[in-house]
């Protein structure tokens, strides 16, 4: 499903040039679960962002689905995006001025269901994550974990085939965690393909396969 | 040094009041270490807003060094947090456009030092957490790692007397996290204050205290 070979991504800060990937080849099979673990800055959401559709690489091939994904124009990227993949970002970047419910009914904007339909729909992905009776709170009437777990509702309502979370759980109790963990377990037994950054050696346990990158290298 | 008597907070979302914490007593001591644990929307941020002069409470009284805040007008109350408490937010705050090294110096803005010192000291910090060399880095150029670590650098640069630090390790590799915990720990041999929320028992095992929060509650 997906295919990573030689994948390099260079950053410019001022005149300097910092390698936060240099040459990752990695296949992931459908279906499949996989954690990145690794220390703060060895690349994991830089790698995950160019999973995602979300950035391009500077060197290297992308094949989606057998297809090459530099030769793809950004309309042909965003229409791919919201339709196959769901990622919740490190940070969350939820709407501000937004309620939950808005928030995970995001993805359903070009879907042919009506506001009614969307609505409905997000109002049973945030039950999923427990936070029903939160849905009309602001983005910023929220608690760090229940903006966490609104994210993790909105990268599921779109009925994605690859779902990247990036360090799901980093906010949340271990009671709350492992409801997160056994939702994304769930979307894997029924044929979804899971990538998860992780910092937590116990949650990397639980996928199919781990890798570890450091440095941007992904390493044995 | 710290003294919280029957603290409520509620908020208002449309009509309907949420009461975040509900009567809240809590007596810390100057040099000791706390840990606040409780599931996620327990109402531990909250807490610590109020702790740290950020929030006002609904009912209550806050007694900082015996004298009650509530009668501090917001003037004297910006200059309290400035001088005595280093805060490290959940979701960190940093300054968008601005450095890493600008972002730990802000707390400097009042102080009497001029600019090549402020960045002196900020330079410092910033090496303390690892991150000398990403001192020129905007926010948005930084891991969320190294974002936290940028955040817990500016808590420290003023000298504070009280360190509160909302899940410091949230978003670090258990390497980097121990790491953050030892200067935390170096902070508390020092004599300062350190109250840390934290879903990580093993890290409230190293605090002197721990209390644990449910619905809005302390609970034994
Ligand atoms: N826009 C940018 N410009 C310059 N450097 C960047 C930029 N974005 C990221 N970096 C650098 O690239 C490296 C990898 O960043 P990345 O966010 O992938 O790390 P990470 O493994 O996700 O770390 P963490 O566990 O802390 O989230 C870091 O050293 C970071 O400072
Ligand atoms: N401005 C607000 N308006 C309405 N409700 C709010 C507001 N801010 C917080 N809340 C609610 O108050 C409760 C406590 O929030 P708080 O941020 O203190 O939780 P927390 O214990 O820090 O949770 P977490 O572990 O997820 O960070 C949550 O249920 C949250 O939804
Ligand atoms: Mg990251
Ligand atoms: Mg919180």
């Amino acid at each position: 499903l997906i295919e990573l070979e030689g994948i390099s991504k260079t950053y410019k800060t001022g005149k300097i040039s910092f390698e936060a990937l240099r040459g990752v080849d990695l296949k992931i099979e459908k279906g499949e679960s996989l954690s990145i673990i690794g220390p703060s800055g060895s690349g994991k959401s830089t790698l995950m962002h160019i999973i995602g559709l979300l950035d391009k690489p500077t060197k290297g091939n992308y094949l989606l689905d057998g297809k090459n994904i530099n030769r793809h124009n950004s309309n042909k990227l965003a229409v791919l995006r919201n339709q196959k993949i769901g990622f919740v970002f490190q940070s969350f970047h939820l709407l501000q001025g937004s309620t939950a419910w808005e928030n995970v009914a995001l993805p359903l904007a070009y879907s042919r269901k009506n506001n009614k339909q969307k609505k409905e729909k997000a109002m049973k992905y945030l039950d999923l994550v427990g936070l029903k009776r939160w849905a009309s709170h602001k983005s910023n009437e929220l608690s760090g974990g229940q903006m966490q777990r609104v994210a993790i509702a909105r990268s599921l309502v779109n009925d994605p085939e690859i779902i990247l979370a990036d360090e799901p759980t980093g906010n949340l109790d271990s009671k709350t965690g492992e409801e997160i963990l056994k939702i994304l377990e769930e979307q894997k037994q029924r044929g979804i393909t899971v990538i998860l950054v992780t910092h937590d050696p116990e949650i990397s346990k639980r996928t199919d396969k781990t890798i570890k990158i450091l440095d941007g290298n992904i390493v044995k």
